[in-house]
C-alpha cells in the first residue's frame, strides 16, 4: 500500500504486468527479477490481490499462477453448468480454460 | 500412497554387483541410470521435481548434486552427496546433506538414516533390487517432507534470503 | 541421457489443490 501512496506506480505496474505475461512463475524467479526477497514478493502479491490489482492462485510448490477474471468466469460457468463435478475432473477441465504458458 | 505408487513405477534393478565387480558393476550402473531417468521423468510429469544429480565420478562411486523442498512457498535447497559402499547393494548408500550436518546430532543421524529406510523397510530379497533412485524416493523425499518444516519452524535452518542478511 | 532428462522442463499443470483454491 505505501508503495502505491508514494506513487511508485511504475514499479508495481511492471510487477503486475510481468506476472500477467509469465502466467505461471516460480516465486523465486519473480523475486530475482525484481530484486526482492521471496517473502516480500509473496506479501506484495497478496496485497495486490487484496487491492484487486491481481488475481490467481499461490501454488504450494512455490509458484504463483495468474488467472484472469475471464478464465475464472469460464471455470465458474462450467461448474454452474455441471452442477456437480469431481475435483479431479475439474482440474483437467480447468487446464483447458486456463492458459499456463507465458 | 503417492510415494508407494511412484516407487512401483521405478524399474527394479537386476544386476547384483558392487563397485569392485568390474563389468558387472558397469551393467549395474546402467540400470541405476535407467531407474534415475525414469524417476526424474515421473517427477517432471507431476511437476514435482526435487533433486539434481550433477556428477558421479567415472567409477560411479561418488555422487554429488542438489535437492530442495518448498515449505510455506519458500524453496530450501541443499547440497546432496553420497558414496556407494564397496558392499553395495547389500548395504545402502548414505545420502548426506552436509549443510544440515552439525545442525543437531539428531538431524545428522536421521539424515544418514534416511538412506537406510529403504533397506530397513525392505525385505532381504528385494534389497539388491532397489537402487539409488529408490533410496531417493523412499528415503530422502519423505525425510525432507518430515524434517524440513520442523527445522525451518524451529529456526534451525533459514531461507537463503535471510541467511544473507 | 540422464543429464538431458534432468534438463527437461517440468509439465505445468493445475493441481487439484490449485483448483480447490480457485
Amino acid at each position: 500500500e505505501n508503495e502505491v501512496q508514494d506513487g511508485s506506480q511504475g514499479l508495481l505496474y511492471d510487477f503486475v504486468e510481468y506476472i500477467k505475461k509469465q502466467k505461471c512463475i516460480p516465486l523465486e524467479d519473480l523475486a530475482a527479477e525484481f530484486k526482492l526477497r521471496t517473502q516480500d514478493c509473496i506479501n506484495r502479491i497478496t496485497s495486490l490481490e487484496d487491492m484487486g490489482r491481481l488475481s490467481g492462485v499461490m501454488d504450494d510448490r512455490g509458484k504463483y499462477i495468474h488467472i484472469s477474471y475471464e478464465e475464472m468466469q469460464a471455470v465458474a460457468d462450467y461448474i454452474k453448468r455441471e452442477g456437480r463435478v469431481s475435483i479431479a475432473h475439474l482440474a483437467s477441465k480447468s487446464n483447458q480454460f486456463i492458459d499456463l504458458e507465458p | 500412497p503417492t510415494t508407494k505408487s511412484t516407487l512401483t513405477q521405478i524399474p527394479l534393478l537386476t544386476v547384483k554387483a558392487g563397485p569392485r565387480d568390474g563389468a558387472a558393476w558397469t551393467q549395474r550402473l546402467k540400470e541405476e541410470y535407467k531407474a534415475l531417468i525414469a524417476y526424474t521423468s515421473m517427477n517432471k510429469s507431476r511437476d514435482n521435481d526435487w533433486f539434481r544429480i550433477s556428477a558421479a565420478n567415472p567409477e560411479g562411486t561418488r555422487w554429488t548434486g542438489k535437492c530442495w523442498y518448498v515449505h510455506n512457498l519458500l524453496k530450501y535447497e541443499f547440497d546432496l552427496q553420497f558414496d556407494i559402499p564397496v558392499t553395495y547393494p547389500a548395504t545402502a548408500p548414505e545420502l548426506e546433506l552436509p549443510q544440515l550436518d552439525g545442525k543437531t546430532h539428531k538431524v545428522r543421524q536421521v539424515a544418514k538414516k534416511s538412506s537406510l529406510v529403504p533397506c530397513d523397510a525392505v525385505s532381504e530379497t528385494k534389497k539388491p533390487r532397489f537402487g539409488i533412485a529408490h533410496a531417493l524416493c523412499l528415503g530422502l523425499a519423505p525425510w525432507l517432507a518430515a524434517e524440513i518444516p520442523i527445522l525451518v519452524d524451529s529456526g534451525m535452518i533459514k531461507h537463503k534470503d535471510d541467511a544473507v542478511s | 541421457q540422464f543429464e538431458s532428462a534432468q534438463q527437461a522442463k517440468s509439465s505445468i499443470r493445475l493441481s487439484e489443490r490449485n483448483v480447490v483454491e480457485l
